[in-house]
C-alpha cells in the first residue's frame, strides 16, 4: 500500500479524506487496541488530516494519542454508567 | 444534542464510508 500523501489528500473532499485516513489508522490502531479500534479511529478522525498524517509516520505520536483517546473513551464510558445509575 | 452522546464516539469500520458525528446523529 502506497503512503498517503498531503496531495492525494488534497485533492479529495474533506469526509473522504478522513476515510482514507481511517483506512490507514485503522490497522495500526487495531494492533494496539482489538476491542477498542473502530471508537478509537472515529474519536481519532476529529483531529485534523495533517496531524493525522504525522501520526500514520509516527507511531510515538499515534500510541500518545490513542492512549490519550483510551482515557477519554474509559472516563466517558464511567460517566455514562454513573447517569444511568441514578 | 438531547441525549445521543451515549454513541459516542462515531465508529470506524474499514470499507464502510466515514460519515463522522452523521453516523451517530442522523
Amino acid at each position: 500500500q502506497e503512503p498517503l500523501t498531503v496531495s492525494m489528500l488534497a485533492s479529495a473532499p474533506l469526509q473522504e479524506q478522513k476515510h482514507m485516513l481511517g483506512e490507514r489508522l485503522f490497522p495500526l490502531i487495531e494492533a494496539i487496541h482489538p476491542t477498542l479500534a473502530a471508537k478509537i479511529t472515529g474519536m481519532l478522525l476529529e483531529i485534523d488530516a495533517s496531524e493525522l498524517l504525522h501520526m500514520l509516520e509516527s507511531p510515538e505520536s499515534l500510541g500518545s494519542k490513542v492512549d490519550e483517546a483510551v482515557a477519554v473513551l474509559q472516563a466517558h464510558y464511567a460517566e455514562e454508567a454513573a447517569q444511568k445509575a441514578k | 444534542s438531547n441525549g445521543s452522546s451515549i454513541n459516542w464516539p462515531p465508529e470506524f469500520h474499514p470499507g464502510v464510508p466515514w460519515k463522522g458525528l452523521q453516523n451517530i446523529d442522523p
